[in-house]
């Protein structure tokens, strides 16, 4: 999945996400036209009992689109990485709009994955004494191997632009 | 005449230096009022610099920030192949100068004549699934055409023009793409795969850093697709050849499938954040979950205070707490139009109140507490 986050100069904004569901979708390559098929109703299993011709499949994915009350600010935010999109966006919106880090610092943070079992998984480099103190309130912790979780998002606040894709990928925003 | 030409080469020096002046004059300007990292215009954030650069220099050529994101998408589809590209789908969420949000939907569906014990074969475990059998019909490209039909200003072959150069000139190998190529798991799947004629070398060897990457025969379908618009891939010859191609790998896809695939234009679910509007897209997507979450999260009043000291504890704990609770709403994420079920309190504040009031601060629940059913988590 990937995530592309655009504010242009007259305020209009896209957040879009786009997948061919897991690491090269199906595997299937169409050698006449060059293109890569998703694996896509594969996002059935363990959510569905039965499916139908025409209905999409649930997904975590959820470009999002944050504006203040009074339009000053406005956050064009998404991400990718399966069930991870969820924590990942949540966790770097908080860190940014309330815990007061800035949104490199907000995306950058070490995350904290619940998986499907409510097991909590620690982004490796995560602070130690915090993993132990979670485990002395009873939480149940996993070595997850996998953070795939990856967030890119573009913000102007005072008429100027700030915009960040995440370290995790490799990525890097552009502006002018 | 020699006096003449001179006096002419004169005022067009003059004339290229003050050009020069000005532009470093409005650059130093707006460097200036936006200091550091940050842009005073536009800006476009991708899963690459090749991709954010695109959008970029699309929106700096007059286009629209839907022109910009078809571009950086198409780039993405070359640049990070293993996660998107022409046969996927997405869901854009889109605000215009007034300040009206849409979304508009592209997301895969489920062909007409699937095999109907394919959820008898979903794995038990969290592993990569392969085979035409779980292919969803490709809505990718309807999505662009409807996005640049509603909020387009370029025209549709430009944003392609990039592209199709990058596919057919090459780029050195990304190494986020090299890290996966190489990965103990992946690059045997790549091998045995049809995917080798694209990321192995002659030999079989799967490319790494260093090797030029090329897509020569999807720039001949994005030329295609430039020129004929995105129909040539639901009806025109390469809905043909794509057809084929699954279906000789053994698929159901059908041309019936692509020619009936239907794009979803909504207005976007706004959720109230204290003193933000977050606009999300309707289910299947996952925006709802994540209201939730920060819709508790927020009436734990946080602050920069709340990570100070043993605050930090508590906060992270209260946000664990808040994401199983989240947890167990995700069976409610089902596409609308075939399960119709109200899922309208997971977004609002007093359900969220009612959540928050069940967090413990010092002790977690058993699982069973938080409405949780047993499934597998998803890495796309």
């Amino acid at each position: 999945t990937t995530h592309i986050s655009v504010l242009a100069a007259d305020g209009s904004a896209v957040s879009v996400t786009s997948t061919i569901n897991h690491i090269f979708g199906s595997f299937v390559l169409s050698r006449r036209t060059g293109i890569i098929l998703n694996n896509e109703l594969e996002d059935f299993c363990g959510r569905a009992n039965s499916i139908s011709a025409g209905e999409q499949p649930p997904s975590s994915m959820a470009p999002t689109i944050l504006q203040s009350k009074d339009r000053k600010k406005i956050l064009v935010i998404g991400g990718s990485g399966g069930s991870m999109i969820t924590t990942a966006i949540a966790q770097s919106v908080m860190n940014h709009l309330w815990l007061g880090k800035s949104l490199k610092g907000a995306i950058s943070e070490k995350v904290v994955f619940v998986d499907a079992q409510n097991s909590v998984n620690f982004e490796p480099g995560f602070q130690q004494s915090l993993i132990e103190e979670m485990r002395t309130r009873g939480h149940i912790i996993k070595g997850r191997e996998f953070f795939l979780n990856v967030v890119n998002a573009v913000e102007k606040e005072h008429g100027c632009i700030s915009a960040f894709s995440d370290y995790r990928k490799k990525g890097m925003a552009a502006g002018y | 005449m020699g006096k003449e030409r001179r006096r002419l080469v004169c005022v067009c020096c003059g004339l290229v230096v003050a050009v020069v002046a000005v532009l470093l004059i409005i650059v130093c300007v707006s460097r200036s009022k936006c200091p550091g990292e940050r842009f005073s215009h536009a800006a476009v954030a991708a899963d690459s610099l090749r991709c954010s650069n695109i959008g970029r220099d699309i929106l700096l050529e007059g286009g629209s920030a839907v022109d910009a994101a078809i571009s950086a998408l198409l780039c993405t589809a070359l640049v990070n192949p293993q996660s998107m590209g022409l046969g996927g789908g997405a869901i854009f969420t889109i605000m215009d100068s007034s300040g009206k949000v849409k979304v508009i939907s592209s997301r895969e569906t489920v062909p007409k004549n699937f095999r109907q014990d394919l959820l008898q074969h979903c794995p038990k475990t969290v592993k990569l699934t392969t085979g035409p059998q779980w292919i969803g019909v490709p809505g990718e490209l309807r999505g662009y055409a409807r996005a640049h039909a509603l909020y387009g200003k370029l025209p549709w072959a430009r944003l392609f023009e990039p592209i199709i150069k990058l596919a057919r000139d090459g780029f050195p190998m990304p190494e986020y793409l090299a890290q996966f190529l190489q990965h103990k798991f992946i690059k045997p799947m790549v091998q045995n795969s049809s995917l080798c004629e694209l990321f192995c070398h002659k030999n079989k060897t799967v490319l790494g850093v260093g090797d030029t990457l090329r897509y020569p025969k999807l720039a001949d379908t994005l030329e295609i697709i430039a020129k004929q618009g995105a129909e040539a891939f639901y009806t025109g010859q390469v809905a043909q050849d794509l057809i084929r191609d699954v279906q000789e790998a053994g698929g159901q896809l059908s041309l019936e499938d692509l020619e009936s695939f239907e794009v979803r234009v909504d207005e976007a679910r706004t959720v109230l954040l204290g003193e933000y509007k977050m606009h999300i897209p309707p289910l299947p997507a996952g925006g709802a979950m994540i209201s939730l979450i920060l819709n508790i999260m927020h009436g734990f009043g946080l602050s920069p205070a709340s990570l100070q000291g043993n605050q930090t504890a508590l906060t992270l704990h209260r946000y664990i707490e808040a994401a199983k609770f989240a947890n167990g709403q995700r069976m409610k994420i089902k596409d609308p139009h075939y399960s119709p079920q109200n899922v309208d309190n997971m977004m609002d504040s007093s359900f969220a109140d009612e959540v928050r009031a069940m967090i413990r601060d010092h002790s977690t629940h058993p699982a069973s507490f938080y409405n949780i059913t047993p499934s597998t988590d998803r890495f796309g």
